[in-house]
């Protein structure tokens, strides 16, 4: 890791599998 | 002038490459249920995207504030990292990204040779399930840019999206104790390098 360097990520998250499922079982 | 212009379309073709990288990687490691997932052709290979509105506008939202850091040389790597349920990361997928010096970028520079190189990392990824073990229910993911310089300056630069907020990652919260490093490909062009290798924790329990 070079000196100086960062972290960034979203704050958010992404969708879980559990939405992900619920949204294709009612489809 | 041509040098900054051909940055941006590096940026554009890399952030593309990124989004077709992440959808399979979530297919290939089944972060995500495969029945989200078509198969469509990119590179003139196949691979597998997700049809999920909510996931592809997530990723799409997170390379879209990627973009102009890559745009502007101060992309260090870029890590999708799979997460257990509780949080702690059991595979990093890392995509470490140089520029050569501005000066070296003529119009000479062939652009379609980079899709070339970009279509074998593809290739490594979609095969990469047999060199890493199996991940544990219920993973979840997230992506990491490791800036160059300071990240409270990129901070402002990443904030592109309204509603689409980026925080400084805690270094203990995504980083693994003795990894297993699996190098996949490494591609050299005249206007960018990649290396992609995926760190894997030993024991995913």
């Amino acid at each position: 890791k070079s000196a100086g360097a960062h972290i960034l990520k979203p704050l958010m998250s992404p969708p879980n599998r559990e939405e992900i499922l619920t949204t294709l079982l009612e489809l | 002038d041509i040098a900054l212009l051909f940055l941006s379309v590096v940026a554009d073709i890399l952030c593309e490459f990124l989004e077709v990288a992440i959808h399979l990687i979530l297919y290939v490691r089944e972060v995500y249920p495969s029945g989200i997932f078509q198969k469509r052709k990119k590179y003139n290979v196949p691979v597998q995207m997700s049809c999920h509105p909510e996931l592809n506008q997530y990723i799409q939202d997170t390379l879209q504030c990627v973009k102009p850091l890559i745009e502007k040389n101060e992309a260090e790597k870029v890590v999708v990292v799979i997460m257990d349920k509780e949080h702690h990361p059991v595979e990093r997928f890392v995509f470490e990204i140089s520029q050569p010096p501005l000066l070296s970028i003529s119009s000479e520079t062939l652009l379609s040779h980079v899709e070339q190189l970009l279509r074998a990392v593809i290739l490594k990824i979609s095969v990469c399930d047999a060199v890493l073990d199996n991940n544990p229910p219920g993973c979840t993911f997230t992506v990491l840019v490791y800036t160059r310089e300071s990240a409270t300056r990129n901070m402002e630069k990443v904030q592109v999206i309204k509603d689409f907020p980026w925080i400084v990652a805690d270094e203990q919260e995504v980083l693994m104790q003795e990894p297993r490093l699996i190098p996949l490909k490494t591609m050299t062009s005249d206007i960018v390098k990649m290396q992609l290798y995926v760190e894997e924790r030993a024991h995913k329990g």
